[in-house]
């Protein structure tokens, strides 16, 4: 019987597991990343998507509209993408 | 495990992390 | 839950890897959380956030607002204040 279709984790925090899971690996901190999917028993096999991963690119984008918000932007690095964006 | 810990059995024993902005990305809901 | 003052992160990345060792520990992966900070070789002692952390509650806020999403809210479970946020 073939497997299942492969899926995503599909809801919450299944999908942040997953991400933090693929996060792990591509930053290389493998020991943890198979650490982590023991602890939270995940005998899964997972396919990663393309580096570096979808948590870490979703946290530069939010990291990058955090920074220039209006208030902040004096004190932290921004894009001039995110200045315009918070601006609109 | 804490109460927020994922559940341990997601749907299905091949998980794909892709990206949920993909166009072909299902969302299963549990 | 507001960040965190940017200045705690420092910059971005370190911000991740900051939030995903809160994350570990507060979903109770302590194994995962100490091999991740020695495989980062991170020496700074760190100050947890209330459970269960940023990275948990801000990917709450963004999963929800993603599911209600007009095209997507009849697959996914949302809240209705993330359905009212979407139509906004």
């Amino acid at each position: 019987t073939s497997p299942p279709p492969a899926s995503n984790a599909g809801n919450g925090q299944a999908g942040l597991a997953l991400y933090v899971y693929e996060y792990l690996l591509h930053i290389g901190a493998q020991k943890s990343a198979q650490t982590f999917l023991s602890e939270i028993r995940w005998e899964k096999n997972i396919t990663l998507g393309e580096p570096p991963g979808f948590l870490h690119s979703w946290w530069c984008v939010f990291w990058d509209l955090y920074c220039a918000a209006p208030d902040r932007r004096e004190a932290c690095e921004h894009s001039s993408e995110a200045k315009a964006f918070q601006d609109y | 495990l804490s109460e927020y810990a994922p559940p341990p059995n997601p749907n299905s024993d091949h998980l794909v992390a892709a990206n949920p902005f993909d166009d072909n990305y299902n969302t299963i809901s549990y």
